[in-house]
C-alpha cells in the first residue's frame, strides 16, 4: 500500500516506505496522512548522523469535499469554504495539511567530531486536517 | 555522496547511463539538478543548525553515555550492540541539545611517575559551542571498575574532588589555583559511572567571563591519604593505562564531560514531552 502513494512535492529527499497514514474505510483520496520515510543513507548522510538510519516523516495530500467529515476536525472557515465551493467552484476547496506534528531526536557527529544529541521540533506529521 | 553530497547515487549515475541516449537529460539538466540538490543540502543543514557538512574522522567513538541519552529520549530499548550501562536520562536537564566531550589527551599533565601527588587535570576544548546556545547544566562524568579480588577483601572507601582550575602553575599536576566544584565518597568495590556538577565552570567558560584552564579530578583515600598514581588498588579511570591494550576500552570509559542546554532557537522542547509522544506513536 506504501507504493501507491507519491510523496508528490513533498517527497524531496525521501521516498515512499513502510508506515501507514491509517485512513482504513475511509474514502479513498480524501485528506489523510501517507508515509514517507527519509532514509538518511538515501542521501549520503549516514556517515555523520549516527542515529537513527532515517525516520517517517509523513506528508498530508487529499480532497477536502463537500460535506467535510467530522473526523477531519475542521475548522469553521474550511466548512464554509467548502460549502461555498459546493456552489461555486471558483472558490477553492480547503487544503489538507498537518495540524499535529512531533519532534524527532538526532545523534550525530558536528563539525569537530564531538558527539551531539538534538532534539528538533515539528518532523514528524501525526495528524492531517482540511483548513 | 563524497563532493557531491546529497546527491543520490542515481542522479550519479545518469552521467553514465546519459552516454548516446537523447531519452536522458542532457548535461545541462544535469548540472541544474545538482545545483539545486547543493542548495537543498544547505538548506537542510541550515535547519539542522549546521554550518556545514561534518566531515567525521574515522577515528570518532560515540561514547556509550550518549547511546544511553538517545534512547532514553527516544524510549528505544537496548540493543546488543550498544549494551545499557545502567544510566539514565537526567530528567529536567535536557532541554534539547546534549553535547559530550573528551579531554585534550596532548595538553593532558600528567605527574610524574614518582609522583604521589593524585590530582590529574583535565582541558576540555569547548569552542565548537555555538554562541546562541544556551548550556543549563554540565557534568563530569568518572568511570571507577571494580577493585581486583584481592583489594576486594580490604574494601575501602575513596573520596573524588572534583576542581575547577582557577590559575595554572609548576605543581605537579600544572595546577596552582583551584576551586572546589564538587565532591563524592565511594566504595572501591563498586562498579560504575559518577557524575560530578560542573555546570558554574561550564557556564563560565561559555560565557567567555572566564579562561578556560582545565579541570583538576583528585582521588583521597577515605581517611585522606593521598592515594598513589601507580597504586595497584587505583580504579578510577582517570588517565590511559598502559596496560591497557584494547584502546577501545579506554574510549568508552574514559572521562566524559556532557553539557545539557537548548540550541537558542523557538520550540525547545522537554524530555518530558517527548517521552509523552513515544507514548502516542506506540499506542496508534
Amino acid at each position: 500500500r506504501a507504493g501507491k502513494h507519491r510523496s508528490g512535492g513533498g517527497g524531496r529527499g525521501g521516498r515512499g516506505k513502510g508506515g501507514g497514514g491509517g485512513g482504513g474505510r475511509r474514502s479513498r483520496g480524501t485528506c489523510n496522512r501517507h508515509p514517507l520515510y527519509v532514509d538518511f543513507s538515501d542521501v549520503g548522510w549516514n556517515d555523520w548522523i549516527v542515529a537513527p538510519p532515517g525516520y517517517h516523516a509523513f506528508f498530508c495530500q487529499g480532497e477536502c469535499p463537500f460535506p467535510l467529515a467530522e473526523h477531519l476536525n475542521s475548522t469553521n472557515h474550511a466548512i464554509v469554504q467548502t460549502l461555498v465551493n459546493s456552489v461555486n467552484p471558483a472558490v477553492p476547496r480547503a487544503c489538507c495539511v498537518p495540524t499535529e506534528l512531533s519532534a524527532i531526536s538526532l545523534l550525530y557527529l558536528d563539525e569537530y567530531d564531538k558527539v551531539v544529541l538534538k532534539n528538533y521540533q515539528d518532523m514528524v506529521v501525526e495528524g492531517c486536517v482540511c483548513r | 555522496r563524497g563532493d557531491i553530497g546529497l546527491v543520490p547515487r542515481d542522479v550519479a549515475g545518469l552521467r553514465l547511463a546519459r552516454r548516446g541516449d537523447p531519452a536522458l537529460p542532457s548535461r545541462a539538466d544535469d548540472v541544474q539538478l545538482a545545483d539545486s540538490l547543493r542548495i537543498l543540502e544547505r538548506r537542510l543543514l541550515d535547519l539542522f543548525g549546521l554550518q556545514r557538512r561534518p566531515r567525521p574522522s574515522p577515528n570518532a567513538v560515540v561514547p556509550e553515555y550518549m547511546w544511553e541519552l538517545y534512547r532514553g529520549v527516544r524510549r528505544v530499548p537496548a540493543d546488543r550492540s550498544h549494551g545499557s550501562s545502567g544510566l539514565s536520562v537526567p530528567r529536567g536537564l535536557f532541554s534539547n541539545t546534549a553535547r559530550s566531550f573528551h579531554h585534550e589527551e596532548l595538553l593532558e599533565v600528567v605527574p610524574p611517575t614518582s609522583s604521589s601527588y593524585p590530582g590529574r587535570r583535565y582541558v576540555f576544548n569547548m569552542s565548537s559551542i555555538p554562541e546562541r546556545e544556551v548550556i543549563s547544566a554540565a557534568e563530569l562524568r568518572l568511570y571507577r571498575a571494580r577493585s581486583s579480588p584481592d583489594h576486594q577483601r580490604r574494601q575501602k572507601q575513596q573520596r573524588i574532588n572534583v576542581y575547577e582550575v582557577m590559575r595554572p602553575g609548576a605543581a605537579p599536576d600544572g595546577v596552582s589555583v583551584a576551586r572546589l566544584l564538587d565532591t563524592r565518597l565511594v566504595w572501591t568495590n563498586e562498579s560504575g559511572w559518577e557524575a560530578f556538577d560542573v555546570s558554574p565552570t561550564v557556564l563560565r567558560w561559555t560565557a567567555a567571563t572566564a579562561h578556560n584552564h582545565g579541570i583538576l579530578v583528585e582521588v583521597l583515600q577515605g581517611n585522606d591519604e593521598l592515594t598513589p598514581w601507580r597504586d595497584e588498588s587505583h580504579n578510577v579511570r582517570l588517565s590511559r593505562s598502559l596496560h591497557d591494550y584494547e584502546s577501545a576500552t579506554w574510549a568508552q570509559q574514559r572521562p566524559l564531560l556532557v553539557t545539557f542546554g537548548h540550541d537558542g532557537r523557538k520550540d525547545a522542547t522537554h524530555v518530558d514531552r517527548s517521552e509523552e509522544d513515544g507514548r502516542t506513536r506506540s499506542k496508534r
